[in-house]
């Protein structure tokens, strides 16, 4: 564990909950993507799968119970209780679309051959390219609430911060691993639309807008 | 080295 890792799983905890919050508070899920939620929900149900068989701290254990059961909670939220407040109209992102290109590269490039590595790698691509159908609603509505735009900062902040604990691990470990490189940087690419337009509207008090 | 991913980070 290295302070950059530590952030970056705090980043991610703080998007989780903002979430949810703002999903509890507001009693309304408008203007969040459920696709996206349902991606994020399959990324960490493939991910820990492990999390009954290989016990690797506790700190690990609590953070996949918490990332696993607000995730859920969230899907359950929109399409359950909050159900009446879900844009189903602006969000509509073929994940499909998503979905099978990760089970396509996840076949092809992956550490080895073994169920819950292909899981993993499985994961690790489709959590790439997860917010897709979240940004694509915002474009769609051409805005966002702001705390919606907190969200997404801190989860877009969280893979940029893994980014830099891989740097660190290179250098002071000489430990990489190119898959998770690669996905987490494509992953943080695409919130740099998005980083641009937070910093330059929403840290300065105004209303997150896609320019018209 | 390079052939296994760590699975200890989230």
């Amino acid at each position: 564990m290295n302070i950059f890792r530590l952030l970056g799983d705090i980043c991610h905890l703080v998007a989780i909950i903002v979430l949810l919050l703002k999903i509890w508070k507001t009693r309304s899920c408008a203007g969040i993507s459920g696709k996206s939620q349902i991606l994020f929900a399959l990324v960490y149900t493939t991910r820990y799968v492990d999390l009954f068989f290989t016990y690797v701290s506790l700190y690990n254990s609590v953070m996949k119970v918490i990332f696993l059961a607000s995730s859920y909670a969230t899907l359950y939220l929109i399409y359950v209780k909050f159900k009446a407040t879900y844009d189903f109209n602006h969000d509509t992102f073929r994940i499909e679309f998503l979905l099978i290109p990760c089970v396509i590269l996840s076949l092809l490039i992956t550490h080895d051959y073994s169920p819950v590595e292909l899981l993993w790698t499985f994961s690790i691509y489709l959590e790439a390219v997860a917010i897709l159908p979240q940004l694509f609603m915002v474009s769609k509505t051409g805005e966002a609430e702001t705390i919606t735009s907190h969200y997404l900062f801190a989860l877009g902040a969280y893979r940029a911060l893994y980014i830099v604990n891989w740097i660190y691990r290179y250098y002071t470990e000489s430990f990489i691993d190119g898959i998770a490189v690669v996905a987490g940087i494509i992953q943080t690419i695409l919130y740099a639309d998005f980083f641009y337009l937070y910093i330059t509207k929403v840290l300065k008090g105004k209303d997150f807008k896609l320019p018209a | 080295h390079d052939h296994d991913h760590d699975h200890d980070e989230l």
